[in-house]
């Protein structure tokens, strides 16, 4: 990608990152919808050999089309056939290689190789490199036309743990549902039994609430954030205004003179026309002008194409409420701009009261330094965690906005049948492009500190995940609302990874960890047995288990206000966890930072200091939480625990909800 | 009518495999045959134990019921984020 690593703090700090001859050899395995290896970012250069453990393979690609960086490449196609009847070899190759786009981008992203001079159309250039630019890949195609059958995902996700990956990166999800019956999250418990850690993308079913995926403890689920990089666009209004937007829009440009613009709900018979839905719009009405369409149930780059082919000369494409000021960046075949959702309402009504509405578009290219940023993305999935609400998620959040990385051979930037056009970076965005990132960072890490387990690489991150904006410590917001956002939005903040190598303290987790919390949540032993492969695994029948007994590295309180009296004051209820941390860096004594603050709670933390001597050492702490009185339900309130030593901050984002 | 068939994943307790087999997927499919005509999409060793297949629901049903049968997961379709 470019920019992200900069933003990141990665440029100019592959340092960090010791060379501990491994970094090389961690092989970050990628589930999607294969890959084009004709690409640069699969370039080997300066790559040693394919580790000799490797046990990988490129079924499906002439031999020459693995290297000692896209070191594996398989395909996974019976389940799909078998619900789908076979496929049309026309459309879908029959072999790892991605007809869509979406696995180069986000395989590219993950790990790939230098490429100096990477744009699209001109937009986003730069250095395109992977987040572990030296880590290896290997793809799993598990995704196909007709979308990602779980069968086929477990098999590939066997066929990457038994090959050697030390990451696996899934940006896909098929809702929350409970964990013994969501593929992803049991093959991701047996990966994390053998030593893989797995990152998976939370959704891009925000900003509503309660909207994530891949939630199960032992994953590591990512929302998106924005960059300090824009494309903005112009929207001359005939009475002189113009309005910021966004646009990837490269072609000959609209005159500078504004010609007529309408509003599709006025060019069109259809009781939706305003979303310019393929068929809806009234030729007569369009041709030669700027349509106005709104977002909403087809794809934006869809409405593109249907203004296009009604004869429209442009488009402003408005976001509506859901989306707020999210300007997200599309590369449309017509001159195209996205604009927020003020910015639409204004340019609508200057259009409906305008007795001869003109207007033209402006194309700006590509903007940096762009504050403030990050902003949790509007469409990013947020909490709470609807399958287990002690569990707080998402855990991070990472670049997942406008990202340029690798794409197919196969099909245009927009990925429509129609665009013809072929590229080799396209700028597209996701918690699909924002789980590669925290993939490729957890290959760093892996390759710099091979002893963590994948907690601990899980718990550096979000420890170290910053929620404030640096110099002055506002707190960070939310694209959807303008305002702050809060830990359902980012979990423990945005990613820092520099930061991340050195955390201090780690909270560590292994599989007996997590039976328990399954013991906790009273799973049968079958079915533990169908998650834990382990058949030592079972539940004490002596024994009282906690959800909240978990070590994770963040805090989530549920208080039932069904527990509070009529007059809904519960008597003061105090909720106590205990958490362990372990000690990854030199001797130490780690206070808590400034009290924590919890509104309406008051938050209690024994001991408030914990010193430690050697590398290694755990130590216990626990946090009592007591709520004075019983609040509305669906109240939630917020806070961080940070312990720190004067070098480490190792931060824990705190929500107390009323249910 | 041909029953409705839909893919199932089977996860099996890997130590009840009975005594008369000496490979797992010698006792998965012995077990899919009894209850299905329908043949093996996948079998799975490395992550789970046990196989995917397409069943009607009743023969899930009874495969649920057997012996040695931890779960009959119904196959999710996931889609790109």
């Amino acid at each position: 990608t470019t920019r992200t690593p900069e933003f990141l703090g990665l440029a100019g700090n592959e340092g960090l990152f010791p060379q501990s001859g491994t970094k090389g050899d961690v092989v970050v395995g990628v589930l999607d919808t294969g890959v084009w290896p004709e690409s640069k970012s699969y370039d080997d250069a300066g790559l040693g050999e394919v580790p000799s453990s490797w046990k990988g393979a490129c079924t499906g690609f002439n031999s020459s089309s693995c290297n000692r960086k896209l070191i594996g490449a398989r395909f996974f196609n019976r389940g799909y056939e078998a619900a789908m009847g076979p496929m049309d070899s026309s459309r879908e190759s029959r072999s790892p290689r991605d007809d869509d786009g979406h696995g180069t981008h986000t395989s590219s992203t993950a790990a790939g190789a230098p490429v100096a001079g990477a744009n699209l159309f001109g937009f986003a250039s730069g250095t395109a490199r992977g987040m572990a630019p030296r880590a290896r890949v290997a793809v799993y195609k598990v995704c196909w036309l007709g979308g990602c059958f779980s069968s086929d995902i477990l098999a590939g996700m066997e066929a990457a743990v038994a090959d050697g990956c030390g990451v696996l990166s899934l940006s896909l999800g098929g809702g929350s549902a409970d964990y013994s019956r969501d593929s992803v999250a049991i093959g991701a418990f047996a990966a994390m039994e053998r030593d893989v850690l797995v990152s998976c993308s939370a959704g891009n079913a925000g900003p509503g609430s309660a909207t994530l995926s891949n939630v199960a403890p032992w994953i590591t689920t990512v929302g998106a954030g924005t960059l300090d990089r824009d494309f903005p666009a112009y929207v001359v209004l005939g009475n002189g205004k113009n309005y910021t937007g966004v646009s990837l829009y490269a072609g000959k440009p609209l005159p500078s003179t504004p010609i007529p613009i309408v509003y599709a709900a006025n060019a069109s018979n259809s009781t939706s026309g305003n979303l310019c839905m393929p068929g809806t719009l009234l030729p007569e009405k369009v041709s030669g002008k700027i349509v106005v369409c709104d977002r909403g149930i087809s794809a934006r780059v869809q409405k593109g194409f249907v203004v296009r082919d009604a004869g429209g000369a442009g488009m402003v494409l408005a976001n509506t409420a859901a989306n707020g000021q999210e300007l997200v960046a599309d590369a449309h075949l017509l001159p195209a701009a996205g604009v927020g959702e003020k910015e639409g309402s204004a340019i609508k009504s200057y259009v409906a009261s305008d007795p001869k509405p003109t207007a033209t578009i402006v194309v700006a290219g590509t903007q940096v330094d762009v504050h403030p940023s990050p902003l949790v993305a509007a469409f990013s999935s947020r909490g709470p965690n609807t399958v287990t609400p002690e569990i707080l998620k998402p855990d991070v959040i990472a670049p997942g906005v406008n990202i340029l990385a690798a794409w197919t051979g196969k099909a245009g930037p927009t990925g429509l049948a129609a665009d013809t056009r072929r590229v080799e970076f396209n700028i597209i965005s996701g918690t699909s492009m924002s789980c590669p990132h925290v993939s490729g960072l957890a290959a760093l890490l892996r390759g710099a500190r091979p002893e963590w387990s994948p907690a601990a690489v899980r718990s550096a991150l979000m420890s170290t995940a910053y929620s404030t904006y640096s110099g002055h410590g506002a707190p960070i917001l939310d694209a959807a609302t303008g305002a702050a956002a809060t830990p359902f939005d980012y979990g423990a903040g945005h990613v820092d990874p520099t930061r991340a190598v050195e955390p201090g303290l780690v909270y560590d987790l292994g599989a007996r960890d997590y039976v328990d919390f399954l013991c906790a949540l009273k799973y049968t032993p079958a079915m533990i047995a169908a998650l834990a492969r382990g058949k030592s695994y079972a539940c004490a029948e002596n024994k009282t288990y906690s959800v909240s007994s978990l070590n994770y590295p963040s805090f989530s309180v549920v208080y039932s206000t069904a527990n509070s009296d009529a007059a809904g004051s519960a008597a003061a209820t105090t909720v106590t966890h205990t958490r362990t941390v372990t000690n990854v860096g030199a001797a130490g004594t780690y206070k808590v930072d400034t009290p924590v603050s919890v509104p309406g709670v008051t938050v209690d933390v024994k001991p408030t200091e914990l010193a430690f001597s050697v590398a290694g050492e755990k130590k216990s702490y626990t946090v009592s939480f007591t709520a004075a009185k019983s609040q509305p339900s669906g109240t939630a309130a917020f806070g961080r625990l940070v312990w720190s030593d004067g070098k480490h901050t190792v931060a824990s984002p705190i929500a107390v909800t009323w249910t | 009518t041909e029953e409705l068939r839909a893919t199932y994943i089977v996860h099996m307790a890997k130590s009840a495999m009975p005594a008369g087999y000496t490979e797992h997927g010698e006792w998965y499919g012995a077990s899919l045959r009894s209850v299905s005509g329908a043949k093996m999409i996948y079998t799975y060793d490395t992550l789970l134990h046990g196989f995917s297949a397409r069943l009607t629901e009743r023969e899930a049903g009874d495969m649920a019921a057997m012996d040695g049968v931890l779960a009959v997961n119904p196959e999710t379709r996931y889609q790109l984020h």
